[in-house]
């Protein structure tokens, strides 16, 4: 453990909690994608399988445990509890258009041709893709509140820290994992444009939109 | 590492 890691996954929880925060207050989840709410859940389901195989630390455990349970309660308040505010008709994109070529190539490019391995293979390359459906629906709407940028914004920063995290894993562990360095690297990549618009808009106090 | 390691990030 290394301060990245340590504040990567701080960042991640500062995410899930803001987003929690916004819905439970504002009793909406107004602007939120339910696809990659689900992508989320399905990332999280699928990677922490292992807490069945191996203890890592009560650190590790924990963490896992209120990822998955989280993911879980978000898609119960969008899905049920405030239903009537999720905005289905922005959140258009597909899921399968992810799912599927993500799927085939963890089973194409892994580490090891073992179900978990597949398995954790697929979430990784899944949650590089996953917030797609909610930056396509922010440019269909051409907006987002400032809460859900500070979200999103949250959730970007978790993964460019794990890039530093990587970085200093190889240097001073010996550490390097391919995969999940090309994915994180990926995943971090797509939150760019994102990072430019929270820097010059929502920083100075404005509204995070789009240019028509 | 890295070929099939063990996974301890989150």
């Amino acid at each position: 453990m290394n301060v990245f890691r340590l504040l990567g996954d701080m960042s991640h929880l500062l995410a899930i909690l803001i987003l929690l925060l916004k819905m439970w207050k504002t009793r909406s989840c107004a602007g939120i994608s339910g696809k990659t709410q689900i992508l989320f859940a399905l990332v999280f389901t699928t990677r922490y399988l292992d807490l069945f195989s191996s203890f890592i630390s009560i650190y590790n455990t924990t963490m896992k445990l209120f990822f998955i349970a989280s993911s879980y309660f978000t898609i119960f308040l969008m899905y049920s509890k405030f239903k009537a505010t999720y905005d289905s008709n922005h959140d258009s994109f597909r899921m399968e258009f992810l799912v599927v070529p993500v799927g085939g190539l963890a089973f194409l490019v892994n580490h090891e041709f073992l179900p978990l391995e597949i398995l954790w293979t697929f979430s990784i390359y899944l949650e590089s893709v996953a917030i797609l459906p909610q930056l396509f629906m922010v440019s269909k709407t051409g907006e987002a509140e400032t809460i859900t940028s500070h979200y999103l914004f949250a959730l970007g920063s978790y993964r460019l820290l794990y890039i530093f995290n990587w970085v200093y894993r190889y240097y001073f562990d010996g550490f390097f994992d391919l995969i999940a360095v090309v994915a994180g690297c990926v995943q971090t990549i797509l939150y760019c444009d994102f990072f430019y618009l929270y820097i010059t808009k929502v920083l100075k106090g404005k509204k995070l939109s789009l240019p028509a | 590492n890295g070929v099939g390691g063990k996974h301890d990030e989150l």
